[in-house]
């Protein structure tokens, strides 16, 4: 019975194209669509709020500045005396004070970002165009303690977002933060402003245009009670002013180099300017966008506002080295916190928010062991945090992270400090700052980290220390970490699932929105429950969960091919040779994609196999040759040797000096037999080159023919002569040469005859009996009478003999 | 380096249990004018003192600097000038 939200209606009227005509409309590109592109959006979305109908209407921002000109023509329809008063005057006209060097336009800047009218053909068109807008002038005099307070708690319950763009001095060798008044006028907005939702207070990171500076060192930021706003450039690229901490909540445009293009505003005499930068652009623009969730769902509480914008900013084309993905899921970055804000998802959100379960503050006991921090050594300090599992401020479900520290150091700006969740998510919390001589060190200074936003609490916290000189310093003092705790906030409630028994605001869902779904979840789901039948509806998974582009999840029993699991159930791509893998690195490859193969022992995908590798056609992998092959067709054939090794039938094996040879078993050069020049293993059969003196006979090296043998002599190609034994020919005994013919002497059973080796048949010589004196042969022999056949056999001894 | 001189002005803050009127009784007896409660924080209250050097790096003496040891005085604190930057 799950009905998808009905899809919006991109005809009425609302929707036709956007078009003001304020003089400078078509330059704020930070809120138009890209050119070219129907039903475009920029990347903040600003229209796509817009054409639902979203433009501040019954909010209230205002600015805590150097006043506002209330009667510049794009505000003044926007004025709210009622947010607005003149604390360095203490008077209710917050008008800035007018002097040659205009230094008090800042206010009037911020304040037209937020609420200049629209289609008053003049100048600008605020982000939150029909919100009311006051401001408060508290910058120009003294500021102290009990000015900030003033300004901060001035009519909470009639103004909804303070916009705040200022801050300690960013000289790179300051701490400072909001002092006893100040932060009980936050905590008092925070408490009882908005009817008890909450005061939004938003803040410009801690930039000043100096450089080498921390924004981690200004307890504005630092705070968990103000988002802290940090600025990209149009091209997404990081301002040369911006500062990284871990406290930034979020991003929006802002001017970057002079080539970028540059936020415009209402500025002071009436007129407009492209010259405001920084993150003071940024924080009022996020004030507006704010106020556009805000008038979509009043009744949204401080943090519901801060957990919209971690669901909805996007890292989108904002560049940092530092992105990576929380154990919840979530990219964050050092340098723009979340990512990019989205007014449209904010407003989408905020339409079917269900407020947040009640914030917890579990405050983990201190670490009180005093630890001596040495110059270019690292203190590693764990602390095993249980959430407060035992008591009322249970904390599973984390928000802000508060690390109160307390160190002496001899030089504070040679410190810098880590903090690494249960997760294993790792938050900077300081960086060094080459000017910060201070010996001050940080006493009971609260860091902020909003990176392990909706990862679970219990477990592991470490904390690490590092000091690197930056400069010779006296080792006589060396630094002390003394103390340091843990701040955990969140919930004990999975802040996104309705559990049955929760109060819930229903006043701000009206009949005709979507109803909660109750209905059967994914079984993909985890206990925590769904918004919706789909895998992608769930609120934590059972197995593992896949992330899109788009900041939407699916949970997944198995990753799928192309993927990996990592220890947070998440499941994150192979690199793109692999088919499956262990990680994300190109050498992390299981198998490969079709037509690669896995080179054994490096896990990476090759198209072929390289030198010392073969290809096993049956693990379509490349695997290493024997130990001393350089090539070779399988794991025994080897087709090259690599260098001192010669090849010796399909093996390698070392090559030996001339006179010994290769011994498998000892694996060492071993002489030959002395008859041998070279051989090939012991004894004088393995001959494979016969020493001086020595003729080659059969592998051997005799030194001379043995019988049966005859000595040969060959002349080679290059003149040498080559003597060696040779066989007979297998009819001969003996010989002098090759062939039948050079019988010397015959096996018996054989007649010689010219030097041929002939069967004999019985030779009885006739002079052996029947003849006397056996003359007989002597007489045929004598007349020439042998070679007659018949007196040939008659006389076959006598005839044999030589002469 | 220097290190940065507090700035001391010629207005406290003071936090007066028993509403405004008592408020307003302490300040005149130590020679403050009550400028009312800072913003919208409860029993915290605005005092100024004309006749105390308006910037000075010492933190003020004198007779006014009693009413720290008033009752119903649960905390006072002096203003110090803060250096803070537009963004």
């Amino acid at each position: 019975d799950y009905k998808p939200a009905p899809p919006l209606s991109l005809s009425s009227p609302a929707h036709s194209n956007i078009f003001y005509n304020d003089a400078k409309w078509s330059s704020m590109w930070y809120i138009h669509c890209n050119d070219d592109v129907h039903n475009c959006q920029s990347d903040m979305n600003i229209m796509g709020a817009w054409k639902r109908g979203y433009t501040g209407k019954n909010v209230v921002v205002t600015i805590l500045d150097d006043g506002i000109e209330r009667n510049h023509p794009d505000l003044f329809q926007n004025y709210d005396p009622q947010a607005s008063f003149d604390v360095n005057g203490n008077d209710m006209d917050p008008m800035p004070r007018y002097d040659a060097s205009n230094e008090n336009k800042h206010g009037t800047r911020c304040a037209g970002e937020v609420a200049a009218a629209a289609n008053n053909s003049h100048c600008i068109v605020g982000i939150a165009y029909n919100a009311r807008i006051g401001g408060v002038r508290m910058l120009d005099g003294d500021v102290t303690d009990m000015v900030e307070a003033k300004s901060l708690s001035l009519q909470p319950q009639h103004i909804d977002i303070y916009s705040a763009s200022w801050g300690p001095d960013d000289d790179g060798k300051t701490v400072d933060g909001p002092a006893s008044l100040a932060r009980q006028a936050f905590e008092n907005g925070i408490r009882m402003g908005r009817k008890g939702r909450g005061s939004i207070f938003v803040w410009a990171s801690g930039n000043g245009g100096r450089s080498r500076d921390h924004c981690s060192c200004d307890g504005y930021t630092n705070s968990i009670y103000t988002i802290s706003i940090s600025s990209t450039a149009e091209s997404g690229r990081k301002p040369w002013y911006l500062e990284e901490c871990s406290s930034t909540l979020t991003t929006t445009y802002s001017s970057g180099e002079n080539y970028d293009r540059k936020i415009i505003t209402t500025d002071l005499r009436h007129r407009c300017t492209d010259s405001h930068t920084g993150t003071s652009a940024s924080a009022p623009m996020a004030a507006a966008i704010i106020a556009l969730a805000l008038e979509a769902n009043p009744l949204l509480t401080w943090r519901d506002v801060q957990h919209i914008i971690v669901k909805t900013s996007r890292a989108g084309h904002l560049s940092a080295p530092d992105w990576k993905t929380n154990a919840a899921g979530y990219n964050v970055s050092h340098l723009y916190g979340f990512g990019l804000m989205d007014a449209e998802a904010m407003v989408k959100e905020a339409e079917r928010w269900k407020q947040v379960p009640a914030q917890h503050v579990c405050v983990e006991n201190a670490d009180r062991q005093i630890r001596t921090i040495r110059p270019e050594h690292v203190v590693r300090s764990v602390y095993k945090a249980t959430g407060c599992t035992d008591n009322p401020n249970h904390v599973i479900y984390l928000e802000h992270v508060v690390v109160r520290i307390t160190i002496t150091h001899p030089r504070r700006g040679d410190l810098s400090i880590n903090l690494t969740s249960p997760s294993g998510t790792k938050s900077q919390l300081l960086a060094n700052r080459l000017f910060d001589h201070s010996m001050e060190g940080f006493k009971n200074w609260e860091f902020m980290t909003t990176h392990c936003w909706g990862e679970k609490a219990a477990g592991d916290w470490v904390l690490e220390i590092y000091d690197s000189p930056s400069q010779l310093r006296s080792q006589k003092v060396p630094g002390k970490l003394k103390e340091w705790s843990l701040v955990l906030y969140g919930t004990s409630l999975h802040p996104y699932i309705l559990s049955s028994d929760k109060q819930r605001s229903t006043d701000m869902l009206t009949p005709t929105e979507e109803e909660e779904y109750d209905g059967p979840c994914d079984p993909e789901c985890n206990e925590s429950g769904c918004e919706g039948p789909g895998p992608h509806h769930c609120i934590n998974c059972l197995h593992y969960f896949l992330k899109f582009k788009n900041n939407t999840r699916m949970c997944v029993s198995e990753c799928p091919s192309g993927f990996f699991r990592d220890d947070k159930k998440r499941c994150k791509k192979c690199s793109s040779l692999c088919e499956t893998c262990v990680g994300s690195r190109s050498d992390q490859c299981t198998t490969c994609r079709s037509g690669l193969h896995l080179s054994e022992g490096a896990n990476t995908c090759v198209a072929s196999c390289g030198d010392s590798f073969y290809l096993d056609h049956d693990s379509n992998s490349c695997r290493r040759c024997p130990e001393s092959c350089k090539r070779c067709a399988s794991s025994n054939i080897c087709t090259e040797c690599k260098p001192g090794m010669s090849l010796q039938g399909n093996k390698c094996q070392m090559t030996c000096n001339p006179g010994t040879y290769y011994n498998g078993h000892r694996r060492a050069c071993e002489p030959c037999h002395p008859a041998c020049a070279t051989c090939a293993g012991t004894g004088i059969e393995a001959c494979t080159r016969c020493a001086d003196g020595y003729l080659f006979e059969d592998w051997r090296c005799v030194s001379t023919c043995s019988s049966g043998y005859y000595l040969s002599e060959q002349t080679s190609d290059n003149g040498q002569v080559q003597r060696s034994c040779k066989k007979c020919d297998h009819s001969c005994y003996e010989c002098s040469g090759p062939g039948e013919r050079n019988c010397s002497s015959c096996v018996n059973g054989y007649n010689l005859e010219a030097g041929a080796c002939v069967v004999s048949t019985i030779c009885k010589d006739a002079n052996e009996e029947s003849w006397a004196e056996g003359s007989f042969c002597m007489l045929v022999k004598k007349n020439n009478l042998c070679q007659r056949k018949v007196l040939q056999q008659l006389c076959c001894r006598t005839c044999s003999q030589k002469g | 380096p220097p290190c940065k001189a507090r700035i001391y002005t010629n207005h406290w803050a003071v936090r007066i249990a028993g509403g405004a009127d008592v408020a307003g009784r302490i300040a005149d007896k130590y020679g403050y004018r009550n400028m009312g409660q800072i913003g919208n924080l409860k029993d915290h209250y605005h005092f100024f003192h004309s006749r105390t050097i308006k910037r000075s790096t010492l933190s003020s003496r004198g007779r006014h600097s009693f009413i720290s040891m008033e009752p119903k005085v649960e905390w006072i604190q002096q203003q110090v000038v803060k250096r803070r930057i537009k963004r």
